[in-house]
């Protein structure tokens, strides 16, 4: 089990985040 | 029993073997169905580009660990490439399902995803050959992260973008693992991405420009 924090939000991933959406 | 830190290595490596043995260094059907998919088909770009960097990254890990070497750091490079394009799978995958769509042609033609791509998962190969150094002898240091940012010239604030999708797209990361990715997420937040020829500057330079989007919250007590 890990801590890992999942930061985006619901509707965020990686297409939004390389300006793909 | 508790295991002595090489142990402990050796088991790691053993397990991301095992992972990847039935993982292809090349697309499989279902990632090429999405590469077709797409509007501008990236396959050509994609494999040539995968063969660029393996060709840097072999010889800069030869620069790092002796020419005698080249040979290891190429069969690290095609442990990276299939665990590249398994994530890749995995990704396309989730985001079909979260955006009910198939053409993802802008996402896989852009260059810095993935470039980032690949360096994370170069990134978790090196670091899980880092407790041995693969000869069972010494440690490897010179591979640390941020190493593969270097090799790749590749932006901090591109690679950052892809560590949490990563995550979440290959179940089969240790904890340790996850640990050592939220450990790179962290040098780029804290310092990497502030250096001075980082994107981030003229990014918030634009964003300022747009003018104020949300509320900022309140100053806390």
């Amino acid at each position: 089990v890990h801590d890992y924090h999942f930061g985006l939000e619901e509707g965020e991933g990686v297409s939004e985040l390389f300006d793909c959406d | 029993p508790p295991q002595t830190p090489v142990r402990a290595a050796m088991n790691s490596i053993q397990q991301l073997r095992v992972v990847l043995a039935s993982a292809s260094d090349a697309p499989s059907e279902v990632l090429s169905a999405y590469f077709k998919n797409c509007t501008v088909d990236p396959t050509q770009e994609i494999t040539q580009r995968v063969r660029r960097l393996g060709e840097h990254f072999s010889q800069r890990f030869a620069q790092a660990m002796g020419q005698r070497c080249m040979e290891i750091g190429s069969q690290r490079f095609t442990l990276g490439t299939r665990l590249y394009y398994r994530v890749m799978e995995s990704m396309l995958k989730s985001e079909e399902r979260r955006l009910s769509v198939q053409n993802f042609s802008k996402l896989l033609n852009d260059s810095a995803f993935h470039t980032s791509l690949l360096a994370c998962a170069l990134e978790v190969v090196t670091a899980t050959y880092r407790g041995t150094g693969g000869f069972g002898v010494a440690v490897e240091t010179d591979l640390s992260f941020p190493w593969i940012l270097d090799v790749f010239q590749l932006v901090a604030y591109d690679f950052y973008k892809v560590i949490e999708s990563f995550i979440k797209a290959e179940p089969s990361l240790s904890r340790d693992m996850i640990k050592h990715l939220e450990h790179c997420e962290h040098l780029v937040m804290e310092s990497i991405a502030w250096r001075g020829d980082s994107p981030l500057f003229e990014l918030l330079h634009q964003a300022r420009e747009e003018g104020p989007g949300e509320q900022a919250e309140p100053p806390a007590t």
